[in-house]
């Protein structure tokens, strides 16, 4: 475990907690996309199923059981509890888009292929896509609020800790995961532009709107 | 290397 790890774990939640609190204080997802929130409560499901047959530490499991409960409330959220609130109209990205090919490459390329390695894969690659709905819902209405913009910029962050943590730990540890890493730079890629934004925007007090 | 297996990260 290296401080970059940490700092992206810590992130990662940052994210999922400023999202839950933002829907919960304004009892509002305007401006959330569903779809992407689908997509990581699937992402984590298929990924965290080794909660059931392998043990690694306290820490790892703590943590899987949080993002489990937090992607899973978010999703109620927005389809159950503040359903009248959600921008349906606006988050309109196909998912077979993504799913059949990410389902097609989750067979072809993995390290080993059994049922729980198979869903292993499709949850990372999966994982590189799944925000592509939300951004496409932000290009769609051309702007964000800001809240959902520092989310962004955290779940931004993870991936990018994640990278400096894989050349650490390829480094100190000769760990090399390439599924993870090639899919981890595919990701953070997707986050690029809206850094951009983020940066010569946001942080300057202005609200995140296109052109 | 990698255990695939194991996969300790989040």
């Amino acid at each position: 475990m290296n401080v970059f790890r940490i700092l992206g774990d810590v992130s990662h939640l940052l994210a999922m907690i400023i999202l839950l609190l933002k829907i919960w204080r304004s009892k509002s997802c305007a401006g959330i996309s569903g779809k992407s929130q689908i997509l990581f409560a699937l992402v984590f499901t298929t990924r965290y199923l080794d909660l059931l047959t392998n043990f690694i530490s306290i820490y790892n499991t703590v943590m899987k059981i949080i993002f489990l409960a937090c992607s899973y409330t978010t999703v109620y959220m927005i389809y159950g509890k503040y359903r009248n609130t959600f921008d349906s109209e606006n988050d309109s990205f196909r998912l077979e888009f993504l799913l059949v090919p990410v389902t097609g490459l989750s067979f072809l390329e993995n390290y080993n292929f059994t049922p729980l390695e198979i869903l292993w894969t499709f949850s990372i690659y999966l994982e590189s896509v799944a925000i592509l709905p939300q951004l496409f819902m932000i290009s769609k209405t051309g702007e964000a609020e800001t809240i959902t913009t520092h989310y962004l910029f955290f779940l931004g962050l993870y991936r990018t800790l994640y990278l400096a943590n894989w050349i650490w730990r390829y480094h100190t540890e000769s760990f090399y995961d390439q599924i993870a890493v090639v899919s981890g730079v595919v990701q953070t890629i997707f986050y690029c532009d809206f850094f951009y934004l983020y940066v010569t925007k946001v942080l300057k007090g202005k609200k995140l709107s296109l052109p | 290397s990698m255990d695939s297996t194991k996969h300790d990260e989040l």
